[in-house]
């Protein structure tokens, strides 16, 4: 599902945060 | 792809190309390697992307107010 995607994408950019 | 069976893998090669040919989303990216593509898990999925773009390092840019990254060659 679409908001399944959305958890995944701020899960992955909440990962990188810490990087960028 | 080959076959009914075709499997899609997240591997550094495959974010590369993609990110080589245009700039892209995480929720792009993740689209290319959904789970009941690859097989992984939605948590395996997010670990092993982050970790692939933290190797790559790719370029980023904001395109309609989103964050894009890609990769020149």
């Amino acid at each position: 599902s679409s908001s399944e995607a959305d958890e995944m994408a701020a899960a992955l950019e909440a990962e990188l945060n810490d990087f960028i | 792809g080959q076959g009914s069976g075709c499997d899609i893998q997240l591997t550094e090669d495959a974010v590369r190309r993609y990110l080589t040919r245009k700039p892209m989303t995480t929720k792009d990216l993740l689209k290319k390697f959904q789970t009941k593509k690859t097989g992984l898990s939605s948590e395996q999925t997010v670990n092993v992307l982050a970790q692939i773009l933290k190797k790559l390092n790719p370029e980023r840019k904001m395109i309609n107010e989103k964050m894009h990254f890609f990769l020149k060659e």
